[in-house]
């Protein structure tokens, strides 16, 4: 019964200076849900697979992340996600790109994993992909918070000032 | 970027990660996270890593594979490997981030060189631990 996991879950916002003890209280509660959600499976003596999917899957339904609902803008004002899984058993894996309408990405990267034989798919094909495999399906705006909106809207500001378009120390925080 | 890592009671490790990449970013720019063995990687004679930060660096460097190789040809322990990557050769590149590891033996860890990371472990045997800064 030797398991263990680890999470991480960052939101490209926040400097220490910045956050509140509000928002830092909500980041620890994110963190404590994907962590619950990743155990579940591994105390029932599930598998490390099925514990990195659900741990994810938590973290992208929680719009406080970057990822999922609550992922960030492109410059076209678009959502577009990324996700990878692999299993160390066979050393097999699967990843998306790009991808616009499924709800959970990580559980599309699966399903790229175990249901083609491919291990990267990317942009309006994986998203068909997506569709073949009776994932859930949202609307982009689905994924949309303000607080990403804002974030945009304010590094287009900062660009039209002249100013530097990324502080390193915010985005990876 | 969010992501995680587990080892199962069978002895079996596993990786994914997520995100929605840089804020207003343009050309289709793809970083780390789908990408196997930048990153994220796992291998059950090694460990897992999921990783987050500056993608372009972390693809150059093939960070969760080097992890995971270190461990498997040198012996270190994913910790020393993943601070050694972070810490050492990320950093002289110019890379900033972090990741999160297990080990094939369930040990846990995480390392960045950033001023924080968003982080939560737990084990059969470990209480929860939470971390932002």
């Amino acid at each position: 019964s030797n398991w263990s996991l680890v999470v991480h879950g960052g939101s490209g916002v926040f400097t220490r200076a910045s956050l509140s003890p509000e928002q830092d209280a909500a980041f620890r509660a994110g963190l404590g849900e994907a962590l619950a959600a990743g155990s579940a499976p591994l105390a029932a003596g599930g598998s490390a697979l099925d514990a990195v999917e659900a741990a994810v899957r938590a973290l992208e339904d929680n719009p406080i992340f970057n990822s999922g609902r609550g992922a960030v803008f492109t410059a076209e004002g678009r959502t577009e996600l990324d996700a990878a899984i692999m299993d160390g058993r066979d050393r097999a894996a699967g990843s998306v790109a790009g991808v616009t309408r499924t709800r959970n990405p990580v559980t599309l990267a699966r399903a790229v994993m175990a249901h083609s034989p491919h291990v990267l798919l990317a942009r309006d094909g994986a998203d068909v992909f997506a569709l073949e495999q009776g994932l859930p399906q949202v609307d982009p705006g689905y994924f949309r918070t303000e607080e990403r909106w804002a974030a945009l809207q304010a590094m287009k500001a900062a660009h039209a000032r002249g100013e530097p378009l990324f502080d390193k120390n915010l985005k990876y925080g | 970027t969010v992501g995680a890592v587990a080892r199962d009671s069978h002895g079996h490790v596993a990786a994914a990660t997520s995100t929605g990449g840089l804020t207003g970013k343009r050309w289709g720019r793809i970083g780390d996270s789908p990408l196997i063995g930048a990153g994220t990687y796992a291998d059950d004679r090694a460990g897992a890593v999921s990783a987050t930060g500056s993608g372009e660096y972390f693809i150059r460097a093939g960070v969760s594979h080097e992890i995971c190789a270190r461990v498997r040809m040198l012996g270190e322990t994913i910790q020393q490997a993943a601070d050694l990557l972070l810490q050492e050769e990320l950093k002289a590149m110019g890379g900033d981030g972090g990741v999160i590891v297990v080990g094939a033996d369930g040990s846990m860890g995480w390392s960045f060189n950033t001023p924080g990371m968003f982080r939560g472990r737990v084990g059969a045997e470990a209480a929860a631990v939470i971390a932002v800064y």
